[in-house]
């Protein structure tokens, strides 16, 4: 455990610790992509199937319940309480998550390591985080105003992944620790859609204005 | 390594 992957982790924790700061004190989602929400909770289930079979450490198995029990919390939260559910801008949420899906399930089913079911979804997995934030910067772009919880929420996610990409060029240096084609890439590409909300979110709190992506 | 097969990331 490094610096990098340690730092990557919190601004991960940090991230969903904010996402559900705004819906139980503020009982309000709006904002957020459910879409992009189910997409992590399907991220989470398909690939932490190795959960009770192998044992990496006991910060690895928290961290794993961690991200399953709040994922799927916050898509419990945005579908049926009463209140949270209301301030769902559903009718603003339209991408559709199949296309996303059904892509990432061909692709793992013919890019993988080795084909077996644990392998195949692990490697889905992958995928499927890796365009995870679509249909949510999706709707970042059509809200007018964007809430600070909710830029703070996509900031966070977003260097969560660049420091991930710093824990793998420090693994490697130190380690020799090789990441896998298929994590680097795919890491990179989610990463990389990052790029253009960084820079917008970056100005709007250098000029300390409000948050705004251009249509 | 031995460690590539380890997936001790999340």
């Amino acid at each position: 455990m490094n610096i990098f992957r340690l730092s990557g982790d919190m601004t991960h924790l940090m991230s969903v610790i904010v996402l559900l700061l705004k819906i139980h004190t503020i009982k309000s989602c709006a904002g957020i992509s459910l879409k992009t929400q189910e997409l992590y909770a399907l991220v989470f289930a398909t690939r932490y199937l190795d959960i009770f079979t192998d044992f990496v450490s006991v910060y690895n198995t928290i961290m794993k319940l961690i991200f399953l029990a709040t994922s799927f919390s916050i898509v419990w939260y945005m579908r049926h309480h009463k209140i949270v559910r209301r301030s769902y801008d559903k009718e603003q949420d339209t991408f559709r998550h199949l296309f996303l899906i059904l892509p990432c399930l061909i692709l793992a089913l013919v890019v993988n390591e080795k084909f077996t079911f644990k392998e195949v979804m692990w490697t889905f997995s992958l995928y499927v985080e890796a365009v995870a934030i679509l249909p949510q910067l999706v709707l970042l772009q059509r809200t007018k105003n964007i809430d600070n919880l909710t830029g703070q929420y996509v900031f966070l996610l977003g260097a969560y992944r660049a420091l991930y990409i710093l824990n793998w060029i420090y693994r490697y240096l130190t380690e020799k620790h090789f990441v896998h084609w298929i994590t680097w890439i795919s890491g990179l590409v989610q990463t990389l859609l990052y790029a253009d909300f960084f820079y917008y979110y970056i100005n709007s709190w250098k000029n300390n204005v409000r948050l705004q992506l251009p249509a | 390594s031995k460690e590539e097969d380890v997936k001790d990331e999340l």
